[in-house]
């Protein structure tokens, strides 16, 4: 049980720091167990800090910033137990376009350190082109979903025939 | 383990029946709002043993059933597969793993795997041994990417338990 | 009290019919008063129907069927009762291409109803180009911001420049 | 009422004195994640009036004061102006209005409504008269438009209130 967790603990922790001035470019990022000494009662807290910015609490960080520091998050945790799927609706949403970029590069990465298979739903044209597969889903029929295997160009064709 | 296929049938707007083809790398999922991109994705939730209704956007579980449109009728039931391969396994159990998920109007939900009735349990053991769940951190919802950052502290250890 | 609750009521809900109807183009909306019969106890339920699909929960429409319902109410809360001001912190996000441009539409009659003043929040070039004036936020200097005002080719370079 | 003006001095991200020109029609508000746009906004709400620091994203309200870069120290004290025009008044007040909230670190926050120090509450009137204020459903924080739809039938009630 403890020893467990505090080695998962140390790992995530590892992979966040790297992951997180990645996709930042810089600025610096930890985890730490609070309120408790026993790590199976404790807390993870997070701290980040955008490059240039005082160290400040979670909530002050903007949509995007919060969306990239969770993500390096989550693939933290893959990289330390890695999952077979991992889903992600809309999460690049909130993100500008450079850090599009970066977040699709990230992506890239991931799928070359691990097995996971990723399903990203995107309305975004920059992600939906850093795709290796796409699939698109319509509603020809009103109220019912069917599911078409589209290219690139077929992807464009049917967001624009809404 | 290694998610290969998802099976949908009479699941939220996906009536017919629906196959996905799941991938090694990137696979992107496009449409317009409201074409069904996250039902598809929750059906993946709901097959590993999602127990919340409301996490499914629902007041009941039984709001995953087709309901209906202005031209077709509304179903009984709705069915989820999941098909996977598990790592090469000690215990001498097949290596193909196939679950099923059905739930019916009036009647709640039934699992199998592999043919053989299981519960909901069992489910939830097998994925959890594969590191992913109906509430895996990696499964992210639409709207819910920030939610890491919102919940509580204890609530993140667990999610480092689950990578433990 | 209850009279002028009531008319406000009546009012709401006939703008909120026909702006719904106009960002789904097609499909039915309308306001009901619940839980009581004195309208300063009662709840506000909204009843949303897309084109073509039966009336469901409001938490099953999608993300971005919630916002284009969503900014259908608050349009109409307007038309009833003009705010000076109105703010929009990147509610594009969930929409897909087709829906950015109904949006869009409808701001822009919206301009012409009312003396609202909009101040909108986005990242999408759509909705960027469809604004009277742009004003930019940069950080040149890490951690402050500065306001500038831009033209919409200067955006487009801000936001490559980042 | 007509609000021409948004004036900061070391609120949030904006320590150096920024003036917002808020003309009629639809304003852009654009740049990179973090630079500052939703901080901008929250102004808005909180020289209205704005009580909570949750709503504010901080854990207390003297978040909202500029605490520092690498390069600059923190500042003691955050005040946003907000300069409006009232609809030609019966009672012969000024028609130009100008409202100042200043926050000061361990001294709390104190208004000024053209020049006259006032109580929390009468700003809060001024702005109910005007169909908005700090809690005004026109005033669409990031991620929470759909707010609205979570919301319960009574909040709901709520906002037909303001509008009645
Ligand atoms: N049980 C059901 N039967 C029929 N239709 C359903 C059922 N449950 C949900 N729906 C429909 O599915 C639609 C929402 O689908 P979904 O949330 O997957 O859209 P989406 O593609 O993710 O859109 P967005 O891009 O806006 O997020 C709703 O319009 C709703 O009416
Ligand atoms: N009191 C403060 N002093 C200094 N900086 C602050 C303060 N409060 C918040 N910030 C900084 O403001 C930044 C967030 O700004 P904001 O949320 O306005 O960004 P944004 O432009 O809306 O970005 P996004 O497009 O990602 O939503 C954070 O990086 C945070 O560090
Ligand atoms: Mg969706
Ligand atoms: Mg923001």
């Amino acid at each position: 049980g403890r020893a467990r967790l505090l080695a998962a603990f140390e790992a995530v922790d590892g992979h966040f720091r790297r992951l997180f001035t990645t996709l930042f470019e810089g600025g610096q990022a930890h985890l730490a167990l609070i309120d408790s000494d026993d790590p199976l009662e404790a807390g993870l807290e997070i701290m980040a800090q955008p490059p240039g910015k005082k160290l400040a609490a979670l909530t002050l960080l903007s949509g995007g910033e919060q969306a990239l520091t969770a993500c390096a998050l989550i693939f933290a945790l893959f990289l330390t137990n890695p999952a077979p799927i991992c889903v992600l609706d809309e999460v690049d949403a909130p993100l500008d376009d450079a850090n599009i970029e970066r977040f699709c590069d990230l992506l890239e990465r991931m799928t070359q350190e691990t097995d996971t298979r990723y399903l990203i739903v995107t309305h975004n044209a920059v992600t939906m082109s850093r795709m290796h597969r796409l699939f698109g889903v319509t509603m020809i029929e009103r109220g019912v979903s069917r599911l078409v295997s589209v290219d690139l160009g077929g992807a464009e064709r049917l967001l624009a025939a809404e | 383990m290694r998610i290969r296929r998802l099976k949908l049938t009479g699941f939220k707007s996906f009536v017919d029946p629906t196959e996905l083809h799941i991938e090694p790398g990137l696979t992107g999922i496009v449409g317009p709002n409201g074409c069904g991109k996250s039902n598809l994705l929750e059906a993946i939730r709901w097959v590993m043993g999602e127990s919340s209704a409301r996490s499914m956007r629902g007041a009941g579980m039984e709001d995953v059933i087709f309901a209906g449109t202005d031209s077709r009728p509304g179903r009984d039931f709705a069915e989820v597969t999941l098909v996977a391969e598990r790592a090469p396994a000690e215990d001498g159990q097949d290596r193909e793993l196939e679950v099923i998920r059905r739930i019916e109007r009036g009647a709640g939900s039934a699992y199998r795997m592999n043919g053989r009735d299981v519960r909901a349990k069992d489910i939830a053991l097998l994925f959890a041994d594969a590191a992913t769940g109906a509430h895996s951190p990696a499964l992210v919802s639409q709207g819910k990417i920030a939610a890491v950052i919102a919940a509580k502290p204890t609530e993140r250890r667990q999610m480092l338990e689950e990578a433990a």
